[in-house]
């Protein structure tokens, strides 16, 4: 089962039409894997992504060297997907 | 044991858990509820629908599926809840009851089987099909981008690594071509209904493209009515609009092919979070997220119910 040990959620706030076009180049990065959840669209929307842990600060170093705000969803997805497992057996059991 | 009713519908299941259950249910309610089959996945898994119907030819019919995205696990968890709750009401609550004498419903629990096992044994995260893509050693094509609706436009990638890869052409996936070949026989569908996880929306067609739908006023009116159901009981917040306007641009999508195919009444439900779970939605929220969704499902049911066209 794959693991996703670090990899981490980030909301991304984007103010203007440029923003949203960084956003989007970033997108187009393949080797970064990101995983958008919510894609860069409109400035109205934000934007969520998963960035895997060995990307982390690759994707907020591109972030804030273009001063775009975003915050983190979720610190560690692994730390969830434990939790969901964990439930799941219990429901199991029960 | 199909007697018993053990199904525990506040937690996550395997695909053949509840694929078990469909049976229990079509057993236990088999004045209503029938099982059909209306194709194979790519793996060769069955692709079940639930028909609920009190009798007649024909009937025009209200089409509703879950799980085309594999990952959005609290849709097929929902589904499957719905199922119940159709079933059980019938006979009991009025509206649903006077709504199956009058029209079939169609419900299928698990769009996309072959994604929802990989999610349970592979890749939690994985939202395509697993179909091989010939020249590529990505697999799978992003279901909700393969309608022949603007296919191939903006919103979708033809990398086949991508996430919301299109596909090779329009309906290649077979998930996708069962459901357009059981529409398209069935030639009475007057809604149709998809659910996806996250992000709080209620949205109507367009896609593909920025334009409004001809009858933009009343699916935006009656978008609104249902979002202020499913607000009714918890208080969880719909925004209401064209996918285009809503989040973005993206072709392919199944309800711009069901609109542009004639059926009025097509709208797409993204259900909880606002991303702090992501597609890893508590159990516990299960119940809660299905019976909020039921309300909301329920205004456009009966709306569709009262509005032949």
């Amino acid at each position: 089962l794959q693991t996703f040990v670090g990899h981490q959620v980030l909301r991304i706030k984007t103010r203007n039409e440029e923003e949203v076009k960084k956003l989007q180049l970033l997108e187009s990065l393949e080797h970064l894997e990101l995983d958008f959840w919510r894609n860069p669209s409109t400035p109205a929307h934000p934007v969520d992504v998963r960035v895997p842990a060995n990307n982390v600060q690759a994707v907020k170093a591109f972030l804030e060297s273009y001063g775009i705000e975003y915050s983190i969803l979720i610190e560690d997805l692994q730390v969830v997907l434990d939790q969901e497992k964990q439930d799941m057996e219990y429901n199991q059991q029960k | 044991d199909r007697s018993s009713n053990s199904f525990n519908f506040g937690a996550y299941h395997t695909l053949d858990e509840i694929y078990a259950e469909l049976d229990h249910l079509a057993s236990q309610y088999s004045n209503i509820v029938s099982k059909l089959q209306i194709g194979e996945s790519y793996e060769k898994r069955p692709l079940y629908v639930l028909k609920f119907s009190t009798g007649g030819s024909n009937r025009p019919a209200i089409w509703l599926d879950a799980g085309i995205h594999s990952r959005e696990w609290v849709t097929q968890a929902s589904a499957i809840w719905i199922a119940k709750k159709i079933a059980t009401d019938y006979g009991q609550d009025p509206s649903i009851t006077s709504l199956l004498n009058k029209m079939d419903i169609f419900l299928l629990t698990v769009s996309n089987p072959d994604g929802y096992v990989f999610t349970h044994t592979t890749n939690r995260m994985w939202r395509k099909t697993r179909s091989k893509n010939k020249g590529s050693v990505c697999f799978g094509v992003d279901p909700n981008r393969n309608w022949d609706a603007g296919f191939g436009g903006p919103g979708a990638s033809k990398n086949p690594c991508s996430d919301s890869y299109h596909g090779p052409s329009a309906n290649s996936e077979v998930e996708v071509r069962s459901v357009v070949n059981f529409i398209k026989n069935h030639g009475n569908v007057r809604a149709f209904l998809t659910l996806h996880s996250y992000s709080q929306l209620l949205m109507y067609p367009y896609g593909y493209k920025c334009t409004e739908p001809a009858d933009y006023a009343e699916l935006d009116a009656l978008g609104r009515a249902a979002a202020s159901s499913i607000r009714s009981l918890y208080g969880t917040t719909f925004t209401v609009g064209s996918i285009c306007t809503t989040i973005y641009q993206a072709s392919g999508g199944s309800i711009d092919w069901s609109y542009d195919n004639g059926i009025k009444y097509s709208f797409a439900f993204e259900l909880r979070d606002t991303g702090n779970y992501g597609f890893l939605l508590p159990a516990s929220q299960i119940i809660p997220t299905a019976e909020e969704t039921w309300l909301g499902l329920k205004k456009i049911m009966e709306h569709v119910r009262d509005s032949p066209y």
